[in-house]
């Protein structure tokens, strides 16, 4: 059960380091509580965005969160694809410059898996492949435009 | 394996019964505040069985069910989700898988109705077909709207227990 | 206790009706759980975007969510006013168009109260009066450009 | 009466000491993610004693005080809030008013000072001034970052509180 445990810890762990550098040039890791026992102990992410120092993982902004807990949930899909994703407005923290890093980074992985993402931002409805317009008729009825390229 | 098409009869806004053509893409779903976007998002949960009522913003199940103002309300809702199976991912000889679920009332009572390619099987049958092929409720595949730095939030444990589930 | 109560409550919710269908087009209004007895009992709101039936506010969505509550506080404001206000990002839910419905209805309220607001969406840095840039230096340092009129 | 100054020093991420001039109108703070524009409002909390260290996203008080890479961080911060009172909205004859908070760490003890107008005073002097000008700290004049839609999702009581406050 350790074995199994580490095995995929140090993958993804590899996976979070490379991805947290592409999306926000800066050096994360994850970290183990407790090495000798991964499961006795917990995980906590160390996250440096690029040029600053090492800070709590509460003290960091709304945006750098997000690209945080965003590189670690590509770092699994590197290691474990499920078949589709439905991400539901993820860049809602994000600056326009980080909505298009992450667009760019959803365009690549989606080569391997399908992607749904609700999106306001029009840095990341311009990256996607598909748009789908939803829309609102007479008697609160939602109705949808077909898949139109992008 | 991807999502072909999702069919919404009743589903919370979705009044009248509406199909959605997916693409094996990157699909930006998008529209005025209030539309239906992340309605879409719930109705995979539902049919999917990937959360409880709570997650998709309804007291009880019956919530989901589309209620407009001008009198006849419908008595169920049903969302059907197609996924494409030609690479055989779920153990099934068919290129088409279709998974359905249904909320149906009767009185003040109502029960919901899994099934599989047409025919009626268990919550737990559905579960151990989709976790098969990676579709999980502890999945983090689908985030919810307002959701994304729930990972940085949490306490170490669970998000350690993120890391058990995929060993 | 209960008189002073009421009157407020009264104006509050002019305002909250007034408000809520200059942003949404909708109606809307603040609910006492017991009306014998305010005090004894909670308060909820009712709302009804434009061309809908009323829903649960829990059912409501994000958008609809922000527009509520923020016509709840703008409500406050005009019963009450306060010297400033400081809003981070509260159009984070808001589609473009809500955004420059919310960003006009602060350019009014303005004349009578300073609004300092953190926003990231266009349509609100172009309808206020000054905006204020914030930089990060090197060395993790934050620094501001002067007030730059819009 | 409006706020016509913000002065940081060594608060958070502002290592050096920057004013920040105000007017009183419609001002929009923008910036990239990370670049200190909530650390500004939290400025704000913290100087006008309108919340605890942990809406402040700091475990300790000290937590608040900059921290760099390069070696010595300074061993105190400071807010000062400068309020334009020509109309008198706050009780003193003074056109300017200045309210000021520092914290200072001496070995690993810590302890925060208050000012007003240059007086050191207790923090009951400062909320009962500031609540007469209408600063209060159940006031909804502050929303934090992703807290918009508290007001919708807390208790119907609670909700009631709001109104209670203001009668
Ligand atoms: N059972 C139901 N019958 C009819 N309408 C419903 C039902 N349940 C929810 N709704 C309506 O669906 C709408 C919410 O849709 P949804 O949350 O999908 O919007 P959205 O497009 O995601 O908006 P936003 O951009 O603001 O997040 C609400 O207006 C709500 O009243
Ligand atoms: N005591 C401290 N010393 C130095 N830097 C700090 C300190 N406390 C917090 N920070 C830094 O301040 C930054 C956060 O700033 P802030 O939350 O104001 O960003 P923001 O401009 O609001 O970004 P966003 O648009 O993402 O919300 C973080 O990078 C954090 O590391
Ligand atoms: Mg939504
Ligand atoms: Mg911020």
């Amino acid at each position: 059960k350790k074995e199994a445990f580490m095995t995929s810890f140090n993958a993804i762990n590899e996976n979070f380091k490379d991805i947290f550098n592409q999306l926000s040039g800066g050096e994360g890791g994850l970290i183990l509580e407790d090495e000798e026992d991964p499961l006795g102990g917990g995980m906590t992410i160390r996250a440096r965005p690029a040029r600053k120092s090492f800070h709590r993982l509460e003290a960091m902004s709304g945006g750098e969160k997000s690209l945080t807990a965003l590189a670690f949930i590509f770092a699994i899909q590197r290691f474990r694809p499920a078949p589709f994703y439905a991400l539901d407005e993820i860049d809602m923290f994000l600056d326009g410059a980080n909505v298009e890093k992450v667009a760019k980074l959803i365009n690549d992985v989606s080569q391997v898996a399908q992607f749904m993402v609700v999106s306001l931002r029009k840095p990341m409805i311009q990256e996607a492949r598909y748009i789908l317009g939803v829309t609102m008729q007479e008697n609160n009825i939602s109705s949808v435009t077909g898949l139109c390229l992008s | 394996m991807h999502i072909k098409e999702i069919e919404l009869r009743n589903f919370k806004s979705f009044g009248r019964k509406v199909s959605i053509p997916l693409e094996n893409d990157f699909i930006a779903i998008t529209g005025p505040n209030g539309s239906g976007k992340s309605n879409i998002i719930d109705a995979l949960l539902f049919a999917l069985c990937l959360s409880s009522s709570r997650v998709m913003r309804a007291e009880r199940l019956p919530d989901l069910i589309y209620k407009g103002e001008n009198g006849k309300n419908p008595d169920f809702a049903q969302v059907t989700v197609r996924f494409d199976n030609s690479c055989h991912t779920m153990p099934v000889e068919e290129d088409v898988v279709e998974i359905s679920r249904k909320v149906k009332l009767t009185k003040d009572r109502y029960h919901s109705v899994y099934s599989f390619n047409g025919d009626t099987c268990s919550l737990s049958e559905l579960h151990d077909i989709l976790s098969r092929s990676g579709i999980t409720p502890e999945g983090y595949n689908v985030v919810m709207q307002g959701d994304v730095t729930r990972i940085i939030e949490m306490n170490p444990t669970d998000r350690r227990k993120i890391i058990d589930e995929i060993a």
